[in-house]
């Protein structure tokens, strides 16, 4: 997956 | 997530609790600026749009929802409290927000990673993010008597960051194409701004002393 999408931090 | 993302998070939460200690209890905000608080509410309300439409875990939704009502609750106390507003040293926060907001958009709008509204509005908020303390340094060179509580809020929230460049480091030995750069570069830029602030907070710690910086 690519992270920058992911946003899984806050 | 790792142990340095969670403690760096709880080191966070932890650096609220101790501001709306300060504010709440001992119902004053001497020597916290006013204008970073702003900042970091415009830092929580552009970047957490997507609440309800990007589900990451519960803890991130909760933590979220945490960040955003304290920093508001901490600007309302500061603007609007009867007794709080009275200890805001106004004549020495006067550092101006467009001097940032307008950089960072512009920033954001020139380096991200799409052009969509959300995308945009969330790079904002990590260039934000990264200067929003620059008031609170610059009020706090020009307090003479720091008190513990700001000087432990400031260093709590630079030992946040120092967290999550750990957890950055991680994540990348650890997770196969792990990369952010905006992310990344942005949490840098800011763990330096803490860098002589943490210079003065242990070597004033080390020696027994009340904090102060050198102006």
């Amino acid at each position: 997956p690519d992270d920058e999408d992911e946003k899984d931090e806050l | 997530m790792n142990i340095f993302r969670l403690c760096g998070d709880m080191t966070h939460l932890l650096s609220v609790v101790v501001l709306l200690l300060k504010i709440h209890t001992i119902k004053s905000c001497a020597g916290i600026s006013l204008k970073t608080q702003e900042l970091y509410a415009l830092v929580f309300a552009t970047r957490y749009l997507d609440i309800f439409t990007h589900h990451v875990s519960l803890y991130n939704t909760v933590m979220k929802i945490i960040f955003l009502g304290t920093s508001f609750t901490i600007v309302w106390y500061m603007r609007h409290h009867k007794v709080v507003r009275q200890t805001y040293d106004k004549e020495q926060d006067t550092f101006k927000h467009y001097m940032l907001i307008i950089p960072c958009f512009a920033l954001a709008l020139l380096i991200k990673t799409k052009f969509t509204p959300l995308e945009v509005l969330w790079t904002f908020s990590i260039y934000l993010e990264a200067v929003a303390i620059f008031p609170q340094l610059v009020l706090l060179q020009r307090t003479k008597n720091i008190d513990n509580l700001t000087g432990n809020y400031v260093f709590l929230l630079g030992a946040y960051r120092g967290l999550y460049l750990l957890n950055w480091i991680v994540r990348y030995f650890t997770e196969k194409g792990y990369r952010q750069w905006i992310t990344w570069i942005s949490g840098i830029v800011q763990t330096a701004l803490y860098a002589d602030f943490f210079y003065y907070y242990i070597k004033c710690w080390r020696n027994n002393e009340k904090l102060h910086l050198p102006s």
